[in-house]
């Protein structure tokens, strides 16, 4: 025999070929490609004494322990049996090619000579994972008790939700201590379900996503955990927690009421005992963008910016007061306020307050004083006063086509400052009257 | 006051007890300032050797008693100002006899502290139109313990210059000033009188306005009394005093 080396592809020929090959040969070449490859073989050339049944010289190719042919002949012609244009294929990675001669090569008394053949072979994917019934060769068929991949050159097992994949890379064991859920929406079942469940589980189920969302869980039927009558669930029990808080532990035959977790983060833990063969449960899992409360003004003069019908996660609103109030965040006078809804479904801070704004105690005027309009001591927004001089002796200071009772006004405005119509928030200023004793000089002797 | 009468209390609001190197008046202008002759400040025959090189300058306001006026305390200065004119080593030129205090505080107006108003026209140095002139100067025979006045007419300048003549004074007379009195009469303002002014009435406003400054003459109740003209001196006051009047 004759052992090619180990390659991707090559050319196999009889020998001396392209000369006529010798008479009374018998060689075995033996094709190996690496493991995870089949070999394909071609014949580019073919000339092989022909006989009937190819019986004198003849190609045998075999492969997986089975014969694939026995050729003789010449490519185009249609004496003996000429392989074609034929492809032929191992399952395996070997692939076996014996070429045999008798004693002689004649015909009708006159020596022939013929050049024997050259073939090509290369080194084809095997897909381990396609279905092989026929395969007889050992350790071909791949024992992936789960699922298998294939790959160009080899091929994987991996196993089902909740099943470890052991050490010899083919055998599953349940294994579901950490199953995560990352999926907007989804579905989480008990192993084998609807099947009985497998004994000894400790199975948690965790559902974490985005925060901002928050977990709604619907469980379908059948929903079956082994129960007692007298006892609550002392086989076999399904428990859920969210925001490390238990929303129930479940078993029996009544599925779970809808549940609404208000949560991004879901734990499903579900134990069993060493027997039952309840069938299990499955639910299906969607997620919705958590709500926050409508906001809600504590008064009369607070504006909520575009109300909208409903907030959630991200959206924010913004708060003014009407004109005239102060945002007041506590003892704190805010310029602008805009609460934004967490991932909690609550507010980022609480509403604001709309206080009406205060100019404060008027200032004093020099030489001058002042008199409410309005309310006595109330120097809130909209609330007048008039200055005035110290009459007559100090004159209130207007300009040409004022009055000493326009210019002495001022109200409080929207923003908190006293101002006058004519001359906002300047002062009066009081002049000192000339010219004008109270007790002037008089004569009355003549 | 040669001659005059005692003033009651509101009579002169405007009018000032000055003592720096003896008595003398002023008239409060706004709230905030004193106009006064500046010989009251830098008398003419300074004697260097006896007088103190720093004179304490006192304002008194408000009272028509000298006593009662000294209680009310009296009003820091916190500038002087002499008008640039003035000459005090020239002993008869009082050209240019006007100045200005500025008061540290503004005072507080009243029935009895009120400011007098600057003239804006000729009209008010008319011959013949009565003013008075008020002070706690020299009476005929003693000083003032109250405030009088006498009522002067504006009098003839040409008369004025004549009777200078007569008296053979040097003293200038020019047109930034007048003069009032009657020698006939006697009646005249005196020493101490000085810085106080020459009131009329204003009939058409209604106001009281100084049109002169007590600034010298020769003897009291003798002739006439030269007062400086307030109405030339009004652009060069309203610029010292700024926005304030």
């Amino acid at each position: 025999s004759i052992y090619l080396p180990q390659k991707l592809y090559g050319e196999v020929t009889s020998p001396l070929y392209p000369k006529p090959y010798p008479s009374d040969l018998e060689t075995t070449t033996v094709i190996t490609v690496p493991m995870g490859y089949r070999v394909k073989l071609v014949f580019w050339q073919f000339d092989v004494e022909p006989s009937e049944g190819c019986f004198y010289d003849y190609v045998k190719i075999s492969a997986d322990k089975q014969t694939l042919g026995r050729f003789c002949g010449q490519l185009d012609s249609p004496l003996g049996n000429p392989p074609g244009s034929k492809e032929f294929m191992s399952q395996g990675n070997k692939m076996l090619l014996t070429f045999h001669t008798d004693f002689s090569n004649e015909e009708n008394g006159t020596i022939m000579f013929y050049k024997g053949f050259l073939a090509y072979y290369q080194a084809v994917d095997l897909d381990e994972c396609a279905s092989q019934p026929n395969s007889v060769e050992e350790g071909l068929q791949p024992r992936c008790q789960h699922l298998c991949h294939n790959y160009v050159g080899g091929y994987f097992c991996s196993c089902h939700p909740g099943y470890e994949l052991q050490k010899d890379g083919q055998s599953c064991q349940a294994e579901c201590s950490s199953e995560l859920y990352t999926e907007p929406s989804g579905y989480v079942s008990s192993l084998e379900y609807p099947q009985p469940y497998p004994p000894d589980l400790r199975c948690n189920y965790s559902i974490r996503v985005e925060r901002g969302l928050t977990v709604h869980l619907k469980f379908l039927d059948p929903f079956e955990i082994d129960d007692h009558q007298q006892v609550h669930c002392p086989y076999d029990q399904l428990q859920i927690y969210a925001n490390g808080k238990n929303l129930g532990e479940f078993c029996g035959k009544q599925r779970p009421p809808d549940l609404d977790t208000s949560s991004n983060a879901v734990d499903l833990l579900f134990f069993t005992d060493e027997s039952g063969d309840s069938r299990g449960w499955k639910l299906h899992y969607t997620t919705e963008t958590i709500k926050c409360p409508q906001p809600k003004a504590l008064d009369e003069f607070t504006i909520i910016q575009d109300p909208q019908p409903q907030y959630q996660f991200r959206d924010y609103f913004i708060v003014t007061c009407k004109q005239g109030y102060q945002l007041m965040e506590g003892n704190q006078a805010l310029l602008s306020f805009t609460a934004v809804c967490q991932n909690d479904g609550t507010w980022h801070r609480a509403m604001p307050r709309c206080k009406i704004k205060n100019c404060g105690q008027p200032q004093s005027l020099s030489n001058g004083d002042f008199r409410y309009i309005t309310t006595k001591g109330v120097t809130t927004y909209e609330a007048s006063i008039q200055y005035h001089c110290h009459e007559p002796y100090y004159k209130m200071l207007t300009r040409a086509g004022s009055s000493e009772s326009m210019r002495g006004i001022y109200t409080c405005t929207a923003q908190g400052i006293w101002k006058n119509e004519e001359e906002g928030e300047k002062m009066p200023r009081c002049l000192p009257v000339c010219g004008k004793p109270v007790n002037p000089v008089t004569q009355k002797e003549r | 006051i040669i001659r005059g009468q005692p003033a009651r209390p509101g009579n002169f609001p405007w009018q000032a007890f000055t003592t720096t190197h003896g008595r003398g008046g002023g008239a409060l202008l706004g709230d905030r300032w004193i106009l006064t002759a500046a010989h009251t400040i830098y008398p003419k025959h300074h004697n260097k050797e006896n007088d103190n090189a720093n004179p304490k300058m006192l304002v008194f306001l408000g009272h028509t008693n000298v006593e009662q006026i000294k209680k009310l305390g009296h009003h820091p200065v916190r500038r002087v100002i002499i008008h640039p004119d003035y000459r005090q080593d020239e002993p008869n030129n009082f050209e240019g006899d006007i100045a200005l205090l500025e008061l540290e505080n503004s005072v507080t107006l009243g029935p009895e502290l009120l400011p007098i108003c600057l003239p804006d026209n000729e009209t008010f140095y008319g011959q013949g139109l009565m003013g008075y002139v008020s002070g706690f100067g020299i009476t005929e025979d003693k000083l003032a313990f109250d405030l009088r006045f006498v009522r002067l007419p504006v009098a003839d300048s040409e008369a004025c210059q004549r009777w200078l003549q007569t008296k053979k004074d040097t003293s200038p007379f020019s047109q930034n000033m007048f003069c009032s009195g009657d020698p006939a009469v006697q009646q005249d303002a005196c020493q101490g009188d000085s810085g106080g002014v020459f009131a009329v009435r204003d009939r058409n406003r209604d106001i009281w306005v100084a049109t002169g400054i007590v600034s010298w003459g020769i003897g009291c109740g003798e002739g006439y009394g030269f007062y400086t003209k307030v109405l030339n001196y009004v652009d060069w006051i309203k610029k010292e005093m700024g926005d304030e009047n």
